[in-house]
């Protein structure tokens, strides 16, 4: 019947409602998502959205979205945004403001510094289900290796890869201590 | 594909043009500028790692099917967010006989490969392998540029999250030139671009560890040895092994107690 055509499919939902946040961590900020399980007629699209909010002093964890490009759009504030290649090399190591726009290509690692002041963002992913691959955290890639692997890896001892491995108990969105701040390290 | 890339009056085979020399093996690569690579929208690469070598940890834009041609071992693939299922317990485990000490972890799941095997790693997730066997191992990868899960270029590029693989020796092969494949093993990590400061914040650690990260003293390449072995928590390869860990067990505690 005509409730299951693209004539009554639900186009819409909201992300700025705190209460749908997907990660939320109350002394640092907060990520929600919306994807093709959450609002359906993305997978026609092929295209997902998320909003981030960075309190001051926090750090979104350093990771690469592994299926998608993400485009950042800054609504409010700024943050440090730092890009990474595949050579390892920074493509973008800057302050991006509020109202400018940030391509992260698919697998290019990224990390957010709101130093300052806090930063508010949409982004906008080219697939339906966008999936984030964190560096450090509690679902990080690197909390996936042995501690072997780490030590081998970054040659360093198994006391130093557990705490790589394990210091950082949430998942995307930290709180920083303020040491890392750029703007009052020169 | 370029349409015109398939034009192809003649066919030819193809010998890798690129050797990339590590610590511990060698990664052969065939350049995919070829037409027929081009036309068949994938790219290959061949790593030869020796007894106790370890491909360093890195992710591809390009979902990769790896086939076992000699030897065997283990890898890790990292699904961020995918349950450290493989956990040491309190009781003694393999790892800690003989080593006297006590062997804690707990990490993603642990695979295992031999001589035969095809292997499936996902585009964009980070893996690694390691050859516990006497013998080279060889892996003969294909990745599949032109899947519609690389968004990433017609190139499959490699991300590597561990090591400084532009220590790697490069060889060119008879055809010259610059060419964007070679570029991945002339690179660093990822963390190399990333600030110490702000590694150190997100890792909760000092800035000499975050500094390790970013591996820019190290000198050893892509493929890294491994000299007392790598010590996992991980099932026994085989039933046999099983059968006589087991009988190890027995004798070391008497009949299992149920």
């Amino acid at each position: 019947g005509i409730e299951e055509t693209i004539c009554s499919a639900k186009v819409r939902q909201n992300i700025d409602n705190p209460s749908r946040a997907d990660i939320y961590n109350p002394h640092a900020g907060r990520f929600t998502t919306v994807n093709s399980l959450t609002l359906p007629i993305l997978s026609f699209l092929r295209l997902s959205a998320a909003r981030g909010v960075l309190y001051r002093d926090s750090i979104m964890a350093p990771h690469w979205v592994t299926n998608a490009h993400k485009v950042i759009y800054i609504t409010k504030g700024e943050s440090r945004i730092q890009i990474v290649d595949h050579r390892g090399q920074a493509v973008l190591d800057d302050r991006v403001r509020q109202g400018q726009v940030v391509v992260v290509p698919q697998n290019y690692a990224v990390v957010k510094h709101a130093e300052t002041e806090g930063c508010e963002w949409v982004e906008f992913n080219t697939n339906d289900n966008a999936m984030i691959n964190t560096l450090s955290g509690r679902t990080s890639a690197i909390r996936g290796l042995p501690v072997d692997v780490i030590a081998n890896s970054y040659q360093i001892s198994r006391d130093e890869a557990r705490r790589l491995k394990f210091n950082r108990e949430e998942t995307l969105i930290f709180r920083s201590s303020g040491r890392a701040r750029s703007s009052e390290r020169v | 594909q370029q349409q015109g890339e398939c034009q192809l009056n003649r066919l030819s085979p193809q010998e890798p043009t690129t050797r990339i020399q590590a610590e511990a093996g060698v990664t052969e690569l065939w350049d995919q500028n070829n037409q027929q690579f081009q036309c068949a929208g994938v790219s290959l690469i061949r790593h030869v790692i020796q007894s106790r070598g370890m491909l360093l940890p890195s992710y591809v834009n390009t979902p990769l099917l790896a086939y076992v041609e000699r030897g065997r071992g283990f890898y890790g693939i990292m699904q961020s967010g995918c349950p450290e299922t493989f956990q040491s317990s309190q009781q003694m485990q393999q790892g800690e006989r003989g080593a006297g000490s006590r062997f804690q972890d707990r990490h993603q799941r642990i695979g295992q490969f031999r001589q035969g095997d095809i292997i499936a790693f996902p585009a964009g997730a980070a893996h690694w392998a390691y050859n516990e066997g006497n013998e080279e191992l060889v892996l003969v990868c294909l990745e599949d540029s032109s899947n519609n899960a690389n968004q990433l270029g017609q190139f499959s590029r490699r991300f590597f999250i561990a090591g400084n693989p532009q220590q790697g020796q490069q060889q060119q092969g008879q055809y010259g030139g610059k060419s964007l494949r070679r570029e991945r093993f002339e690179s660093g990590n990822v963390f190399n671009g990333f600030d110490v400061e702000v590694l150190a914040e997100a890792f909760g650690v000092d800035r000499e560890i975050a500094r390790r990260l970013q591996g820019q003293d190290d000198q050893r390449g892509h493929i890294v040895n491994i000299q007392q072995g790598l010590r996992v928590v991980r099932p026994p390869f085989s039933q046999e092994q099983e059968e006589r860990e087991e009988r190890q067990e027995q004798g070391q505690y008497g009949p299992r107690m149920n």
